[in-house]
């Protein structure tokens, strides 16, 4: 997983599969 | 195919992920770059040299200024408790994260898979006692202080307390 500001600027975690 | 999952916030402690720490081991120290798990407590830690990820489990570290001792033994699930003051008494923060997971339905635009959120509960380790769990209430502080006299600061009479008034508290019992 990887911990990242999204377009809007909010704090998010993406998981791939 | 693959499916990518989207969670609003994140279970570390920091962002960046990363930060500047130093993890306590049996007295010694060691710098490293520390990401703290709050959902498993889990310690990991990266030295500048590998970058490689180790899972430690250390007696206590810091990030920043923020300093985490560890309650449970060696056996069992880690519980890091984050010191907010010490003196010859201590207060401690349990700071427990959760995955709340949302049904993303095919018909509704859910933007988010689920949501970490954090919680906060309080101790009071008292001198050579073990740590007490206490609410944030004038009521709750005084029966771990078990104290005669209110040490609590007259001004505030309301019942609620915040954390610096509990610290405030418990740093008045130490004298």
């Amino acid at each position: 997983c990887v911990v990242k500001n999204d377009y809007a600027g909010r704090l998010v975690t993406i998981c791939n599969g | 195919t693959p499916k990518t999952t989207v969670y609003l916030g994140s279970p570390y402690l920091t962002f960046p992920v990363y930060e500047d720490g130093v993890l306590e081991v049996n007295h010694y120290q060691t710098s490293c770059k520390i990401a703290f798990n709050l959902v498993t407590h889990q310690v990991l830690c990266r030295f500048e040299s590998d970058s490689i990820e180790h899972a430690v489990l250390p007696d206590a570290f810091r990030v920043g200024a923020q300093r985490f001792v560890r309650k449970s033994g060696p056996q069992g699930p880690p519980v890091y408790y984050k010191v907010l003051y010490a003196g010859k008494s201590k207060v401690l923060a349990q700071i427990k994260g959760t995955l709340q997971e949302t049904k993303r339905e095919a018909y509704r635009l859910e933007e988010f898979d689920g949501i970490y959120t954090r919680q906060e509960r309080y101790l009071i380790e008292l001198e050579n006692k073990a740590p007490q769990a206490v609410t944030l209430s004038r009521k709750s502080v005084l029966r771990v202080l078990d104290h005669t006299s209110d040490p609590l600061p007259s001004t505030t009479l309301k019942n609620k307390l915040t954390v610096p008034e509990l610290i405030e508290a418990v740093a008045a019992y130490d004298g």
